[in-house]
This record gives C-alpha cells, structure tokens and sequence, in this order.
C-alpha cells in the first residue's frame, strides 16, 4: 500500500485541479520560495490529520481555499483527494477496508450563501462522517497525528519545546 | 497510564539510542525522564553528547545543527514504534551541514524499502540520493503548479543553474 | 513618548519599502500599526505580498523563505535607522532558494562598502560572494579551532567534497 | 575603523588561547555542524552585549568557560578581547575615545575560591565597569542590542513573533 496520487482543487495556492503522481521509495519535492512544497504537505494532513487549521497556517478551513492569487476571483469551492494504492497483500487480504484497487479518500470544503465554510468528506463516491474517515485510515497505520507528517519547523520545535511539553507528546504516542 | 507511559518511554528510549548512534556515530544520546517516579509531574529530556564533546554537555550547549539531529533521532524513534506505511519531511535539512545532510537522507533513503518517503528538500545532497523527484513552482500568478518532465537532473539544474550564473 | 515611537515608525517603514522592494522585485511590503492613534495598545505587522501573490496575503499564509525575507527587510531597516560600523549575521540564508540566498549575500556585499559584515554561512551562493572566508572545525575533542590558509576555493571544497564523493 | 581580531581564551568550545582575525568588506565564517562558528557570534555579543546569557545558551556565565571538551579539565578562566583599528579619521579624531590605534576592549570571568564566576572588565590594560566600557562603545555606534548582531534563529523568531512583541522591538530601537 503507498500513496498513488493527490489530487488537488483549488486547494490553497493549488488554482484549478491539479494532480501529483507519487511512486514508491524516496521522492524528493523541491522548488522555489513560495512555490507550493508546503502546501502539497498541508492537503496531505488536511485530509489524514487531526491537528487544527493553525498547524496549516490558516485560521479558519475558509482560508485553505484558493484566493485567487494575483488576478483572480476567490473560489467557492475546494478538495483534496488522497489516492491509496490497495491491491490485496500476499494473504489476499486489503490494507484499507475499502473494497477497491484504488482507495479515495476526498476532503471538501464550500462557503453556503452565508459565507460560512462547510466540510464534507468521502470515500470513493460514498459520503461519510470524519470519524468513519479517520477510523478507516487509522486501521491501515495512516495517522495525522505523531509524527508520521513533520511540517516545515517541527523539527526546530522539538528541539527547543520545555521538556514538561515533550514529555506530553511521549503521552501522545502511548 | 503510568506503567503505559513508562513502557512507550522503555522502547522509544531504545528506538533513540540506536537511532542517535546511527546519525551521530560517536556520539552517544538516551531519553530522561526527569521524574522517573512520577513521570507525569516531570518532563522529558533528550540528553545528548555529540562526537567528541564533554560528557557534561547539557541540550541547551548544542549547536542549531546538533539539536535539529538530536531531534530527528527523537522522530525516527516514535515512527518506530508504530509503523506508518508512509512518512512526509518538510525541509528537516535546513540547518544541517552537507555530513550531517547525507545522513538524514540515507537513513531516509534505507527506511523507504519498508514505507514510503517523501520529503520537500532545497538540498543538493538530499535531491542526489531521492529515486523520484517532483518539481513544484509558480507561474508568478500566485497559482502552484507541477512542474512537468522533472527528475534528478532538472532538480539539480534548479539548484545549480544559479551556481553557474555566478562562477 | 508617542511621538518619539510615530517618527520612528515612519522611518523605519520608509526604510522597510524600499529593502522588501529590493529583496523581492514584483512584490510590495509595508508596516502596519495596529492601533495608529494609540499604538502602545496594538501590535506592529509586517503586511508583505510576495512577486505574483494575492493583495489579500496575510503574514500566516506566507512561506518559511518569505517569511524570512519580510523579517530580514524588517533587520536592514532597523539597521539602517541607527548604522552601525559592524554586523554579524548567522545563517540567516537557512531557509531560503537559491535565488533569494543570492539576493541577500549580494546586499550584504553592497552593504559592506560601508560597514564590516560578518556572515556565518553553510550555503554555496553566500560563500560565493564573500570577499574573505574564514573556516572553523573541531579536532574531534570538543576544541574549536581556526582552519589555516582558509579561501574561497577551501570553503566551497568544504561543502563540495562532499558531493564529490557521492556523485 | 573595523574589526581587526578577536582574542579567545576558554571561552565556550574555544579551548585555550585562539585568534581569529578579521578584514573589511564581507567575510564568510563556515565549518562543520558543532564546530563552534556560532559560539565566535557569542563572543561578540559577550563583549558588545547588553542581552542575558540565555541568548548565548548558557544559565549563567559560568557555562561560557571552556568545560574540558571530551578528554580535558574545565578551565577556571576565560575573557574575549575584540581588537577595532582605531587610526584617526580624515577629520583627525578617532572614531573611539580610546587613544590607541588598536582599540581593545577585554571582558573576562574567573571563578572564585566558592566557584562562583567573576566577571571584569578592561579597555587596553586598564580595569573599567561594565557601564563605561558600554559607554565608549556606544558612542562609536556599536551597539549589542538591536539587529546589528543577528543571533542564529534570530530571523524565524522575528517572522512569527506576535505583533505586540514586534512592537516592543520598535519601542527598543526607539
Ligand atoms: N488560500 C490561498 N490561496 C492562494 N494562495 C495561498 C493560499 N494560502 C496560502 N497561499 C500562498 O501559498 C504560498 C506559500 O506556499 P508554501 O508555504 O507551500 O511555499 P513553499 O514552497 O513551502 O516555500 P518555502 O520554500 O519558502 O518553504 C504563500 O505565498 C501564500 O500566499
Ligand atoms: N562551555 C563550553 N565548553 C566547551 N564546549 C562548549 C561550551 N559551551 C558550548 N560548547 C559546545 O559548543 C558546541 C556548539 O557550537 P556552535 O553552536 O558554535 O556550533 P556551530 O558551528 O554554530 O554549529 P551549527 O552549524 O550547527 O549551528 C556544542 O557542541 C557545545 O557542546
Ligand atoms: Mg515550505
Ligand atoms: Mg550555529
């Protein structure tokens, strides 16, 4: 099981749809200032994670869409799909309880008339709660939390967090 | 919660010390409790000695780069006790010197053969060592787009096309 | 009081226009009191739109590297309110692409036709520009020393021969 | 007038007695992580400074004496000298009231009988206090505090400060 593929819309700076295709092994994202690398790391923890918008850099979800850069207008409406690799392993059976070759695990977010964002979340085509999302993707070992995903800087955090602070993410872990 | 708390400690503590030895060779580092007694009313320490330094060297002695690695041994640790099968780095590199650099991205390079690494990376040392490489820039529209036909070449050239300009 | 605080305001952001203008062409930085008719009550912000980005950009969406080039515009204009003989900055460049580590190295040069510039750096494009390069290391025994006969071709074989051995 | 050379003896990870000498325009300081390039950043602050020893990364200054490195005894005394050339200007005054060509200014620290640190203070040979020796380096623009001395991390915590902190460093410059 790996991570095929994310597929972006309107996702921060991610205008429009956009998809990027990952292999196994060691892959490398590099780029400019600016251009996009971290934003690529906030969808994936936008969709598996449980950590607050702040971690994103963003106040509320309604920040987390496409603003229209320089001369656009500001989208309505934005997702995030994680694409898994999920063919049965050697004992037949799927890492992810998802009955398919390719599981879709989607993250959207619209403003309603009133400007308010509303977030609703799916698997393949099925519309599901969050918690079913998670419980789905925790069975598989795919945690938002922990630092299976460490954000730009979380590195120099843990090395200079009081220690009372460090040992509250050894509870987290237990 | 206690004997749970002192257990997950035991083995990420192991998971530490083999993980520091391997970044840091020479180097010697473990975890502390600070209140083995009561853990909870204590906190938690990462008490290093980087190669050839004194044995009284406190973690507030380190260097920018010495703390950052003794950091990523501390993550390393905790993924090895729960297994993921894939892991994201986002500019872990930043202060390392090109040594210390390569270490990370071998020891990354190593734990992709069981999970699946991908890390966001301005290094030339660390972009040598990755299988696959995405470029991601922006058209200077404010709109993030995949840069296509990329690989380990053209991520160099990034990097490099600057260095050249200027020799 | 206010007063004092107001003049130097305007100063310091005239200062911080021009520098964020030099340091990122195409883009557009200001200063922004919180609470202009009471400003002991707010905060100072740093309002900067990147090259190519929305007018709408607040601080907390900015990236790792343009945040540092908006706090570095805002160092060069304290510095140029009360110039100093001597600077020292210490890898200040962590973060930053090749292109904005040259833009920074290239003012410290311009800068030191009038003041002495001290820069601790690990980057290539930074080593590149220096006039003179000074080496530090340790034997291995925890004692920092000075690296005799230090030039530029030392520095960049400091980083290099480290890509050498893996290319 | 500029930085000639600064003289270290125990201070930090300078063990013994080290000279590191300076020219004018732009010099590059690099080596290997832990070498000790920040600790000669330290030195100046330790001198020029009014910050407490936190920024250097010591409890007290007692932590800045060279603790023996791996094989060795700590030291019991260490200072730091910044050397300035001090050649009159065009206008025939020179830039510090000092009536030298080369400007020194020595801070050094002993620990007692009690092992509790001693610091003095000295301007060429002459025993001052630390408020003088502040004095003569202020009026020649050389200040500790402020932005002309920028510690490593210094830029991060700028960037992500609250802005009521980013007024206070207004405040400091005011
Ligand atoms: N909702 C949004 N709509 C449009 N652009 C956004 C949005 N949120 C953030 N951005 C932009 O995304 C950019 C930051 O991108 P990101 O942090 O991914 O850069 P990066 O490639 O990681 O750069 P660095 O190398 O400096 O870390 C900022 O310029 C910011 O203005
Ligand atoms: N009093 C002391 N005696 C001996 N060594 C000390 C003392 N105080 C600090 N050190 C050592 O100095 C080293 C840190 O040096 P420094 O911070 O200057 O490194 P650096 O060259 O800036 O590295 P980096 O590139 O990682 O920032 C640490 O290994 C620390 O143990
Ligand atoms: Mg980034
Ligand atoms: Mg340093």
């Amino acid at each position: 099981m790996h991570l095929l593929r994310i597929e972006l819309e309107n996702f921060k700076s991610f205008g429009g749809q956009i998809t990027v295709p990952f292999d196994e092994g060691f892959t490398a994202i590099t780029g400019p200032n600016g251009s996009g690398k971290s934003n690529s790391g906030d969808a994936i923890q936008f969709v598996l994670g449980t950590r607050s918008t702040k971690v994103m850099r963003a106040d509320n979800v309604g920040d987390l869409i496409f603003n229209g850069g320089k001369s656009g207008k500001q989208a309505r409406h934005m997702s995030v799909t994680l694409v898994f690799a999920n063919t049965p392993e050697i004992d037949g059976r799927r890492r992810l309880r998802v009955d398919e070759d390719e599981a879709k695990f989607t993250r959207s977010v619209r403003l309603n008339r009133k400007n308010q964002p509303v977030s609703s979340y799916m698997i393949g085509d099925r519309s599901v709660t969050a918690t079913e999302m998670r419980r789905t993707l925790a069975e598989a070992g795919l945690h938002g939390d922990g630092y299976n995903i460490v954000l730009q800087g979380d590195v120099t955090t843990l090395a200079t967090m009081t220690p009372h602070r460090r040992r509250g993410v050894l509870e987290e872990v237990a | 919660r206690r004997t749970r708390l002192l257990a997950v400690f035991e083995h990420v503590n192991t998971n530490f010390t083999r993980a520091y030895k391997l970044l840091q060779p020479g180097g010697d580092g473990r975890l502390l409790l600070e209140n083995p007694k009561n853990p909870f009313e204590g906190g938690l320490e990462m008490a290093c000695v980087p190669p050839g330094k004194s044995k009284r060297t406190r973690r507030s002695f380190l260097s920018g780069g010495e703390k950052s690695m003794a950091a990523l041994a501390f993550i390393f640790a905790i993924q090895d006790y729960e297994p993921s099968p894939f892991y994201y780095f986002d500019e872990v590199d930043q202060n390392l010197d090109p040594f210390n650099a390569e270490r990370i991205a071998t020891l990354c390079r190593l734990r992709s053969m069981q999970a699946q690494f991908i890390m966001v990376t301005l290094r030339k040392v660390s972009l040598n060592l990755a299988d696959h490489h995405i470029g991601i820039t922006h058209a200077g529209d404010g709109c993030s787009r995949r840069i296509a036909d990329f690989d380990r070449a053209a991520a160099l050239e990034l990097g490099e096309e600057f260095e050249k300009e200027k020799a």
